[in-house]
């Protein structure tokens, strides 16, 4: 089902805020990573934090979120992920 | 039959913005004719937004968090695996493996050496003019010369009066006249360096895009939600010696509007400039008779954000930083094999009047991820599809995480044709 074809990009950070090396930080400096799914309805990232030693992200530490419905945002201006939390969330969208 | 060749074009930073993709304003006729024989995938996404992270991805078949690369300062065989490369698993499989240009990112994370030798047949091929990229070129409004962003030059001004992109696209053509009479297939790969920043381009293409034409992003505001953590904040472009001059502020901005456009109006540019050397190219593989027995695919490392959510260049995950062109054309497959002697590519000048538009190709809606270049390679190629890769695979050589989507190439109307059985 097209409906259920995923795909993932990930995106690191040094901060929570943008900084100078926000764009192309160092291994040794990156404290967030981005995961993103994208079907062909909507894009849910979740920024959580990253351990560049253990290169392992930590899926309960969440720093931020963004989900974007397709349809209605194609251009993904209008984040509702927090609006969208605390409701059950697609089985896709957990990671 | 024989085995296909493969020549796998890889435009650097090059999003959809194209005549194929439905873009009404870039002329890009040449990579368009390709769309129209080829197999064009519209929700292609690179798994990283960012060159070498994505380039070492897609060209081992594994996500970033396999390679363990997300900047620039690893190699994958030295520090996360010593895994499998495609133009290593074709050369392993008896075909000449030949790098023009920007294929893997230079430096530490390609090993210094393009990851020859175990990648390529014959040492990988950069063109001279490449030192001259981000040095002062620029002609700016003092008449002075500047390392700036946006950089129409005069060819003929420049240094070894010529430019990367063009020097790739001869040495290009000159191997396909060698490797035309090989007894063995080729993997031919050319990465071109445009539209990568700096904007150094032919001014006359600038004509192709007045800047009244030009309008903004259609959403150039930093979007009220947007998480903080989630915001790109164009550090690259800040550098530019013309950007420098605008003060702007950090990390938000804006960018002056008229500036905007201009910057909008030579990424543009740089496109179109691109596509006359993708046309050069394939005109030459039609010239040779080589595009009935050559797989040929188009694609690129990730997007650019052209001031969408007031951001500039990519390193988000956002879909204009991470959506990718791919098209690939299978002879016989995609489209019917050309004539003897019939021309599948002649090359199309882009300013010639608007060239009448292209009959699309076929088309692929679903979602696909870069990671698929590998095994859908393989697989067009009639070599085994790698196998999945178990989770984790630091310790396999060669295996894929990305899904095989040769089943996308299965058209019934051209089943006869003999590479088609293959």
């Amino acid at each position: 089902n097209p409906r259920e074809l995923v795909a993932y990009s990930q995106y690191p950070r040094p901060a929570d805020a943008p900084q100078w090396n926000s764009d192309k930080p160092s291994l040794k400096d990156i404290k967030v990573m981005g995961y993103s799914i994208r079907t062909v309805d909507y894009r849910y990232t979740v920024w959580v934090g990253f351990s560049p030693r253990e290169f392992l992200a930590n899926f309960s530490d969440v720093h931020a979120g963004e989900l974007y419905f397709v349809d209605s945002d194609p251009w993904q201006d209008h984040n509702v992920y927090n609006a969208s939390q605390g409701r059950a969330l697609p089985p896709p969208l957990m990671p | 039959t024989d085995a296909l060749n493969v020549l796998l074009i890889i435009v650097d930073d090059l999003r959809p913005s194209l005549g194929c993709y439905g873009d009404k304003l870039v002329r890009s006729p040449n990579i368009d004719q390709l769309a129209s024989h080829s197999l064009l995938f519209q929700n292609a996404f690179a798994q990283q937004a960012v060159c070498a992270p994505s380039r070492v991805s897609f060209l081992t078949g594994r996500r970033p968090d396999t390679t363990r690369l997300y900047d620039f300062n690893s190699y994958w065989r030295a520090h996360a695996g010593n895994f499998s490369t495609i133009p290593q698993y074709f050369k392993q499989n008896g075909y000449v493996t030949v790098s023009v240009g920007k294929v893997f990112h230079p430096g530490i994370s390609s090993n210094h050496s393009d990851d020859s030798p175990y990648s390529w047949s014959l040492p990988p091929y950069h063109p001279s003019s490449e030192k001259y990229e981000n040095t002062k070129t620029c002609k700016g409004p003092d008449g002075e010369l500047h390392a700036n962003l946006l950089c129409p030059v005069d060819v003929a001004e420049v240094p070894e009066g010529t430019l990367p992109d063009k020097q790739s696209t001869e040495r290009a053509i000159q191997l396909l006249e060698k490797l035309r009479t090989s007894a063995v297939p080729f993997f031919l790969a050319v990465g071109y360096h445009k539209p990568h920043i700096p904007f150094r381009y032919p001014q006359e293409f600038q004509k192709l895009y007045p800047l009244e034409n030009v309008t903004l992003a259609p959403d150039p505001q930093v979007p009220a939600g947007l998480p903080p953590v989630a915001y790109n904040p164009w550090m690259d472009i800040r550098q530019r010696e013309d950007v420098q001059a605008l003060n702007l502020s950090v990390p938000y901005g804006p960018i002056p509007t008229d500036f905007q456009r201009k910057i909008r109006q030579s990424y543009f540019a740089s496109v179109s400039y691109v596509d006359t050397q993708v046309g050069r190219l394939l005109s030459a593989l039609d010239g040779l008779e080589l595009a009935r027995s050559t797989i040929v695919a188009l694609t690129s490392d990730h997007g650019w954000a052209l001031g969408e959510h007031g951001e500039w260049a990519k390193y988000s995950n956002f879909d204009v930083a991470t959506r990718v062109p791919l098209l690939v054309y299978v002879p016989g497959r995609t489209a019917p094999l050309p004539e003897a002697g019939g021309r599948l590519f002649p090359y199309i000048d882009p300013f010639a009047s608007a060239s009448e538009s292209m009959e699309p190709g076929r088309q692929a809606g679903d979602l696909v991820e870069l990671l698929s270049l590998f095994p859908t390679l393989a697989g067009l190629a009639g070599l085994r599809v790698p196998p999945r890769c178990p989770v984790p695979s630091f310790h396999v050589e060669l295996c894929r995480e990305g899904r095989n989507l040769l089943k996308y190439f299965q058209f019934g109307d051209l089943e006869e044709e003999p590479h088609a059985r293959g």
